[in-house]
């Protein structure tokens, strides 16, 4: 089956929404179909490449019907890349989805309700709200892994430990096959002291499970939402688009 | 009574707990006595300026008890400034919370708790979770202004709506005082495009309500909380601090 990776940290604005958009575009250049479901009310996955909410269903329906029948949708011009939109109900979703019977394995239905379509994917991306709340849960219950942007920055480092109980508790409550596909520093500024002394911190307490490429902070990053695309057709000279372009090669060289 | 000021986004990262933390240590420094109320499970607040999380109570056992007795601590080396130091078990809280009596307004209880105490607070801050859930409602539904920090960037600017129509809810729904204290626009970076045009696109539609005071991106900001010290203590002569304490005069010149 695929590759489910959810991107989660409960620490706001550390790149989660910027690593999804950009990790799936990459694939798709790499001849993988790959797909997003953008599990965040805010919607900025949905909205970062051109794409409008759906209804009839929209997410919150499918999350809270099991025998639903999702239907991503295409990206206009991205060839191979695949959304399920993001819903700003799912806001007061939290209440609707606890009351469903299993209520950590709703995004794990919709899921198992693609594989019944005659397409394939390669990967698929959960991109998360910044809480650990029954949304983040449902990605980590039905993820294959669990991918961390942590910021360079004192706050994000702090909260690390919290994302990482939460995987724990996933894999020894509800998904015992939930893998850590790494920890991803993003907005590395190598100028800075703070920026090399978190960078040097989370290699040292977390060895390998930390990637080898780092995400710069690059300003191309944060224009390129704005026009609706992924780094690689904004800017692929970017400093931004090179981080992504080796990210991908890592994790696809890892065998994942 | 005190100005009780909301500092609340949905949106990650955009500068909330750097601005309650900064705001409220200049407004110590300018002789009025300020009380921070970290409502945030991540606790940044509180670990921003070396605090650490007080139990017994816990501020969910003061949330969930309305007759509960209140003991903010002062802070150890900054005068004027005290904390209700945050909970992490916060996270949990809100179906707890849903299920008092009147939950919307369990903040507003432990603030009428604390004016029966002889200390008589001029600012109150209220740091908030990246997320419009029950805590955050419960903010804007005890606070007498509503402060939103908006990074000067493209998803920031995109949420702007979304917490404008809680705050509109909040008045006609819970606390028809409420007022906006004004819009923040932080880690402004005058040299890119994408923070020029964010800056003039808010001013545009928001006019007056956008403080004229704004926080530029300013790594001695973000070193600041991991030595944990208010910008005014760790490097006074920053942009940073400077910025901060053009805000906090432009704020006590509006007569809050
Ligand atoms: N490497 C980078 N360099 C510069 N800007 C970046 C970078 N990565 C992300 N950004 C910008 O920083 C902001 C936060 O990133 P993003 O929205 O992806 O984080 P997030 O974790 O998804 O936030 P949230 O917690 O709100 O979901 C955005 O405005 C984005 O455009
Ligand atoms: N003006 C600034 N210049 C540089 N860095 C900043 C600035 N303001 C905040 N930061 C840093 O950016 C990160 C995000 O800021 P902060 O944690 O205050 O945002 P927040 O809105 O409270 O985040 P969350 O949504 O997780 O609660 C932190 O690492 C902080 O130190
Ligand atoms: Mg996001
Ligand atoms: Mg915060």
């Amino acid at each position: 089956g695929p590759v489910i990776v959810a991107v989660a940290n409960q620490k706001g604005g550390v790149g989660k929404t910027t690593t999804v958009i950009n990790l799936a575009a990459c694939l798709a250049a790499s001849e993988k179909l790959t797909l997003i479901i953008d599990l965040d009310p805010q919607c900025n996955a949905t909205s970062g490449i051109a794409c409008e909410s759906q209804e009839e269903p929209s997410l919150l329906d499918l999350l809270l019907d099991p025998a639903a029948h999702p239907q991503p949708l295409p990206h206009p011009t991205i060839p191979r890349l695949e959304i399920l939109t993001g819903c700003p109900d799912l806001v007061g979703g939290e209440k609707l989805l606890s009351e469903m019977p299993d209520p950590a394995h709703c995004v794990r239905r919709i899921l198992e309700g693609l594989s019944h379509n005659e397409k394939k994917y390669d990967f698929v991306f959960l991109d998360c709200p910044p809480a650990l709340n029954l949304i983040t849960l449902n990605a980590l219950s039905s993820a294959t892994h669990l991918l961390v942007p942590v910021q360079a920055e004192y706050f994000a480092l702090e909260g690390l430990t919290d994302i990482l109980e939460s995987f724990e508790f996933a894999r020894q409550n509800t998904n015992q096959n939930l893998q850590l596909l790494g920890l991803l520093l993003t907005m590395v500024d190598s100028r800075t002291n703070l920026s090399v002394e978190v960078e040097n911190e989370l290699r040292r307490h977390y060895g390998d499970k930390v990637f080898k490429t780092t995400i710069p902070r690059n300003v191309r990053l944060s224009e390129a939402p704005s026009h609706g695309l992924p780094i690689i057709l904004y800017d692929i000279w970017s400093r931004g688009a090179k981080a992504y372009m080796e990210l991908t090669k890592e994790i696809l060289n890892n065998g994942a």
